[in-house]
């Protein structure tokens, strides 16, 4: 079966695009079959992976639209096997709901189940703000992976954001389910990181649903956009590879399971 | 004449509330009066000042549905002269769109041209994603400061957001002028950092409009929100602090300029 997973937290500047990418590399490293998708109009993973240029008409913006079928708009990457779904940057993350026919919160999801998609893992990188476009991912997807950087002001607004993913599986789509919460950028020289990972640990909302991963702050981890390519490419024996490498081997064991 | 000046750029976790909070702090300080209002429905300077239980009705988003006047929405703060308009989290940063009488993009501006503010600065702390609140409080500011942190991934969306600002500019709001780009967290410990910044300073587009001020990576930063208050307050001689008061003085230096 097809995991549908979006890395979703309503804090910007967490680590979504950063997970989306490596996650997705580590787990088509072990073997499984990965699909990645753009789903923030600032377009970073487009431009991480170096597909600016070339979408043309090949886009989600243009399947939320109902313009292209979901299956036209993946594509190949030259050096690895992931496939990958880029966003155009002129997407405005409303004209599609306002065009929208029927209801447009399950608009993604209907599209995407009219299609056999051959992959284990389908990972949505998800804009920071509460909008449609998140609503639509978070309908379309079957989990989420919510990266909590250990600072304050992150863990302040993961609360409220956990929240409305309830509201969302009052509503729209009941078998959302939480894959896990996945501490980032944790540094171990500052108390203040310490003291956040800490409070985590100690709020049963929260501890309940923590990876035993923990991804740490790694500056080899910020340059991987600047050649295009994924950690494991980069930096294959850096603590941002392993620690992805883990997180990817964690969720492997958790098939079966939900 | 009262300034009107949104901190925004569409990426995430760039340092948006924090340099609201902290400027604003600095040029409260320097004897101004100052008033700053949390756009973004997450919250983040609404609970960084522990206004999160008492806001009531008084906060922006009722507001913008026309449900009550700006000058109703004002708090002021115990410990400081900063006037502070709140957000209620369970805005839902789409209802008060389709719920508009007029045009909703210019709701605001009209709003406040209808009171008399005696302020000297009003700064909006924006929302991430570009969606019609951000749209809301760039058409309601006559400037924008844009803070970068100095990584590729900030870089790389400070390009296409300074084209959707060209944009505004065109159509909605043809005062919005760039009071300046704001380098942050820059670390000189990492070649990254200095590698980016020095990107920014050779890029024509963005070297121009560039503050001569750099806000530092800082981790005393971090910890304000921790006690709800602004870093002039808990730690008034760290470097956090002294970026935050030199930028305060370059902008009062760029007054009768403009
Ligand atoms: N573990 C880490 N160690 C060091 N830097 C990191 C780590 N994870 C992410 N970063 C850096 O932190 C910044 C924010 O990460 P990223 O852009 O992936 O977050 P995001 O949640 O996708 O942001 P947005 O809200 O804009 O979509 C980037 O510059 C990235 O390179
Ligand atoms: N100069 C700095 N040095 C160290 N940490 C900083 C600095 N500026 C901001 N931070 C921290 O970086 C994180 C992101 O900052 P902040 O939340 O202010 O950004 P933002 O752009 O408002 O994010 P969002 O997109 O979620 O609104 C916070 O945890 C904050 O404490
Ligand atoms: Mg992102
Ligand atoms: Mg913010």
């Amino acid at each position: 079966a097809c995991r549908r997973i979006a890395v979703a937290n309503q804090k910007g500047g967490v680590g979504k695009t950063t997970t989306t990418i490596n996650l997705g590399a580590a787990l088509d490293k072990a073997g499984k079959r990965v699909l990645i998708v753009d789903g923030d109009p600032q377009g970073s993973l487009t431009s991480w992976l170096g597909l600016n240029g070339g979408v043309g008409d090949r886009e989600i913006g243009r399947v939320l639209s109902g313009l292209i079928p979901f299956v036209d708009a993946i594509h190949q990457l030259e050096e690895s096997n992931l496939h990958v779904i880029p966003i155009d940057h002129a997407m405005n993350d409303l004209k599609w709901v306002f065009e929208a026919k029927e209801s447009w919160e399950t608009s993604l999801r209907k599209e995407m189940n009219s299609w056999p998609l051959n992959y284990d893992y389908i990972i949505f990188d998800c804009p920071a703000s509460y909008n449609p476009l998140l609503v639509n991912f978070l309908v379309a997807a079957d989990e989420v992976v919510i990266p909590v950087q250990t600072e304050i002001l992150s863990l302040n607004s993961t609360i409220p954001f956990l929240e409305r993913l309830s509201e969302i599986r009052n509503t729209l789509n009941p078998n959302l389910k939480i894959a896990g919460i996945l501490p980032v950028m944790f540094d171990s020289r500052t108390r203040h990181s310490q003291e956040i990972l800490n409070r985590m640990r100690e709020a049963p909302n929260l501890s309940k649903f923590m990876f035993a991963t923990i991804i740490r702050k790694n500056v080899r981890l910020t340059e991987g956009p600047m050649r295009f390519r994924t950690i494991l490419r980069t930096s294959p024996s850096s603590s941002g590879a392993m620690d992805y490498m883990a997180l990817a081997e964690e969720i492997i064991r958790q098939e079966g399971k939900t």
